[in-house]
């Protein structure tokens, strides 16, 4: 399977390759956090092909790299709330 | 003070053109 997806890669144009990288790690992500599943997905995908890779077939490196975007995700909302708060 | 961080990450959805391709030099 792995090589499957690595040559399916190789013939697929750098934007195609992100866009399979999504839908592959999209069900995986959801299953772990169905609330923040999209915005997680487009954090991860901003990482490079190679390290997405690792993650299809490494089912605890996504869940590190998981569990360290809700991290970011929750201070980065933590700080906009806090923003708002001055805002207001 | 910037709002930009707002609109970060770019939402993935499976099936939508993803925002974050905008950010990919080919």
């Amino acid at each position: 399977e792995k090589s499957l997806i690595a040559s399916t890669l190789a013939s697929a144009s750098p934007e195609e390759q992100k866009i399979m990288l999504g839908e592959w790690l999209f069900p995986l992500i959801q299953a772990m956090n169905p609330t923040l599943a999209s915005k997680i997905t487009g954090m991860l995908l901003e990482m490079d092909n190679s390290e997405l890779l690792h993650m299809l077939e490494s089912p605890e490196s996504l869940r590190s790299k998981v569990d360290e975007a809700v991290a970011v995700l929750q201070a980065c909302q933590a700080q906009q709330e806090a923003q708002q708060e001055k805002a207001i | 003070s910037n709002g930009s961080s707002i609109n970060w990450p770019p939402e993935f959805h499976p099936g939508v053109p993803w925002k974050g391709l905008q950010n990919i030099d080919p």
